[in-house]
């Protein structure tokens, strides 16, 4: 590695000012704040987003020309990003190139403003080819994560992450803030091990899989990255006992412990997160149901049935599960219904799919990471996608205007 | 194989972009063969590919990959 010069503190702010048009606004907001999350986590370095004013790093995406930046881009290919070194600040995109996450065709935005950020850090290039601070984009990769060289680079100059961040810096709070919440992101799950905490049909028809602190995307063409639960939902912890999206009310709502956290699409709704008290704490899964338009929540061999926009009478809840969802497990990790119609439990490493009649089909349960997550054979590596699959993909339609009835 | 001048001329252009060569500051604009062939094998040495101090298409195909940029550091007068 090289170093190029450091910052005085470790605490820094930062802008996004804008970023390329080439992927949804929240896809390229969740690369950025992920390629954050490399550094901060490997040293005791901090991020706070201002969204207005003056910021140490600045975020932005031009074209060939700019009148804010005396370096031009050069049109699609060769020169893709640059950035200032330290106390500069400035992180620019080539607006030209065809950013992208999640897929081996274009750029991968996480990865390059990752390597940006490390030179707005103070690294210069690396000579190991492999390193995130290579000069050269090595291509995509699902499961990317810093080389020894990268982390010895940044150590070198800010010290090694250690459990207490101190506060000797000052800070300018006096502008409007998102906090980046520096955590310890705990060991990247293996989608293939096969086991869930949740699974959730969301927005837009997208699959989530839920594992730790992590959160991924299932396609029928293969995984998405593994980005920091936090990273995609800004104030969700990991670890979360249930997720379930429902297309009536576009609410989102995850369930850990005693606590209800309500998005929509990436949002927080006012309020939350709150405190179950009408159902149990510790749920193991919930599901919506689109015959009836409800949500189901499961604990153990129970399950309440809940409207969301009425008042529900949990009295006579929880109800015995297999009175309705025939030959499925109790405690189930996780539940959805799917695009294909049918409702699915998944457990340990396997799953169940029920038909119409909510009865688990003949053939089941099957191995969640071969049929779901596409790995050859159960517990090898994921592949990049052209396996064959029962996943699909079409998209869900949503009905109805949300009214807000809680459920704690 | 024969380098065209235009391929050339191209991977002169990069050496000298990206810090492996140096526009010297008095003396004549071209650069001498051997300050070319320096540079060649620096940029070689440094992206793992055969040392040959020649532009041969490993090099080239390499000096035309997406890329970061900010100046390589890998040059011996660069770092000095």
């Amino acid at each position: 590695y090289l170093l190029l010069g450091r910052w005085r503190k470790k605490h820094l702010t930062f802008r996004i000012v804008n970023l390329p048009s080439t992927l949804p606004s929240y896809t390229a907001r969740a690369a950025v704040l992920q390629a954050f999350q490399y550094w901060s986590s490997v040293a005791p370095l901090t991020f706070r987003e201002v969204k207005a004013g003056w910021a140490d790093i600045r975020l932005s995406s031009h074209g060939r020309h700019s009148p804010h930046c005396s370096s031009s881009f050069d049109g699609p290919g060769r020169v893709l990003a640059h950035a200032d070194i330290p106390e500069l600040g400035s992180v620019h995109f080539d607006e030209e190139e065809l950013w992208t996450e999640g897929t081996y065709r274009g750029v991968n935005l996480r990865i390059i403003a990752a390597h940006e950020l490390g030179h707005a850090l103070g690294l210069g290039h690396s000579r190991y080819t492999q390193a995130l601070m290579a000069p050269v984009y090595a291509g995509y990769r699902p499961y990317f994560k810093l080389h020894p060289d990268d982390v010895a680079g940044i150590q070198a100059l800010y010290g090694k992450k250690s459990p207490e961040i101190g506060e000797e810096e000052e800070e300018d709070t006096t502008l409007p803030t998102t906090t980046l919440v520096p955590t310890e992101p705990g060991p990247m799950p293996d989608p293939c091990s096969g086991d869930l905490d949740a699974v959730m049909l969301g927005p837009r028809g997208k699959t989530y899989a839920f594992k730790g602190n992590y959160v991924w995307t299932v396609t029928a063409s293969g995984l998405g990255p593994l980005f920091q639960v936090s990273a995609l939902w800004e104030g969700l912890p990991g670890n979360l006992d249930a997720a379930v999206y429902s297309p009536r009310t576009q609410w989102i709502h995850f369930f850990k412990g005693d606590k209800v956290w309500r998005y929509t699409n990436f949002k927080m709704s006012p309020g939350f997160p709150k405190k179950l008290n009408r159902v149990g704490p510790n749920l193991d899964a919930a599901l919506y149901w689109p015959i009836n338009k409800k949500v189901f929540l499961f604990k153990g061999s129970g399950y309440w049935q809940w409207d969301e926009l009425a008042t529900t009478d949990f009295s006579h809840y929880p109800k015995p599960t297999k009175g309705l969802f025939t030959g499925v497990p109790d405690q189930p990790s996780a539940a959805m219904s799917w695009l294909d119609g049918r409702v699915y439990f998944f457990k340990g490493k396997q799953y169940w799919r029920l038909n119409q009649q909510l009865q688990a089909e003949k053939g089941f349960p099957r191995d969640t990471a071969h049929n779901w997550m596409h790995c050859r054979s159960p517990n090898t590596t994921a592949s990049d996608g052209d396996t064959d699959s029962s996943v699909t993909g079409t998209t869900l339609n949503s009905d109805g205007s949300p009214r807000d009835t809680i459920l704690d | 194989r024969v380098v065209g001048p235009g391929e050339k001329e191209a991977a002169v252009d990069y050496l000298l972009q990206y810090g492996y060569l140096q526009r010297p500051l008095e003396g004549p604009d071209n650069f001498r063969p051997e300050d070319v062939t320096e540079a060649l094998r620096a940029f070689q040495e440094a992206s793992e590919l055969p040392v040959s101090g020649r532009l041969d298409d490993a090099t080239s195909a390499r000096m035309r990959q997406p890329r970061c940029g900010l100046e390589d550091p890998f040059n011996e007068k660069t770092l000095k």
